[in-house]
C-alpha cells in the first residue's frame, strides 16, 4: 500500500 | 481551490493578524490566553513540518510561513515584550495545557493514517488544534466583560473551521475527495466548541 498523499490543506 | 477553502484560510489568517495587531497597537494582551497561543504555535510547527518535504503551491508555502511566524510573534510579545508581558493575566490563565499536548500526542500515536513521522505529526496537530482554544474559552468565561477584539478573534477562528467543513463537503461532491476522517471528526469537535461559546456569548 502506498504512502498517503501530501496534505494539500492548511 | 474552492471559495470555501479560501474564505476559511482568510478568516484564519485574519483572526491571527487581528490578535497580533491588537496586542501590538494597545501594548496589552489582557484577556488573551498565552496557553492557547502557545498551543497554536505548536500546532503550526507540527503540521507544517512538511514545508521542506512536500511542496503543494507557493500559496500554501507562504501561508504556512505566515502562520508559524505570526503565532511565534504573539507568543514572543506575551513572554518577552517589556510592556505587553506585564498585562498578561497569569493568575487567570490556569488551564493545564500540557495535558492537552500529551493527550493529542497519545491519540496521534494510536489513530493516524500511517505510523510515520509525517503522519503522526500531522494527526497530532489536528487533535491539538481541535482543543487549543479551551484555555482561551476558560479565560473568557472568568472575565466579566469579553473584550470586543478578543470576541472577534474567537469568532473568526470559529468561522475558519466552519468554512473548512463546507470546503470538505464541497470537495467530497465535486472532486470525490475524501478528506481524512481524522480531520472530519476533529473539525466537528472544534466547530462544536466554538458554537457552544457563541451560543453563550450572544445570550449575554
Amino acid at each position: 500500500d502506498s504512502e498517503p498523499e501530501a496534505h494539500d490543506e492548511l | 481551490m474552492n471559495a470555501f477553502r479560501f474564505l476559511g484560510d482568510m478568516t484564519h489568517l485574519f483572526s491571527v493578524l487581528v490578535l497580533l495587531l491588537k496586542i501590538y497597537a494597545t501594548k496589552s494582551c489582557s484577556g488573551v490566553s498565552r496557553k492557547t497561543q502557545e498551543l497554536y504555535m505548536v500546532v503550526f510547527l507540527a503540521r507544517y513540518m512538511d514545508l521542506f518535504t512536500d511542496y503543494i503551491s507557493l500559496y500554501n508555502s507562504v501561508m504556512k510561513v505566515v502562520f508559524i511566524t505570526s503565532s511565534a510573534a504573539i507568543v514572543w510579545c506575551m513572554r518577552r515584550h517589556p510592556q505587553v508581558r506585564r498585562t498578561y493575566d497569569k493568575e487567570q490563565d490556569t488551564f493545564r495545557h500540557v495535558v492537552l499536548v500529551a493527550a493529542a500526542f497519545v491519540l496521534a500515536l494510536i489513530f493516524n493514517e500511517r505510523f510515520t513521522f509525517r503522519e503522526i505529526c500531522w494527526a497530532f496537530s489536528i487533535y491539538l488544534e481541535a482543543v487549543a482554544i479551551l484555555p482561551q474559552l476558560v479565560l473568557l468565561q472568568r472575565g466579566r466583560n469579553v473584550d470586543n477584539l478578543t470576541g472577534q478573534y474567537v469568532f473568526f477562528l470559529g468561522a475558519y473551521r466552519a468554512f473548512y467543513i463546507l470546503n470538505w463537503i464541497y470537495r467530497y461532491f465535486t472532486e470525490g475527495h475524501h478528506s481524512r476522517w481524522i480531520s472530519w471528526l476533529s473539525g466537528l469537535v472544534q466547530t462544536g466548541l466554538y458554537a457552544d461559546f457563541f451560543y453563550y456569548y450572544f445570550l449575554r
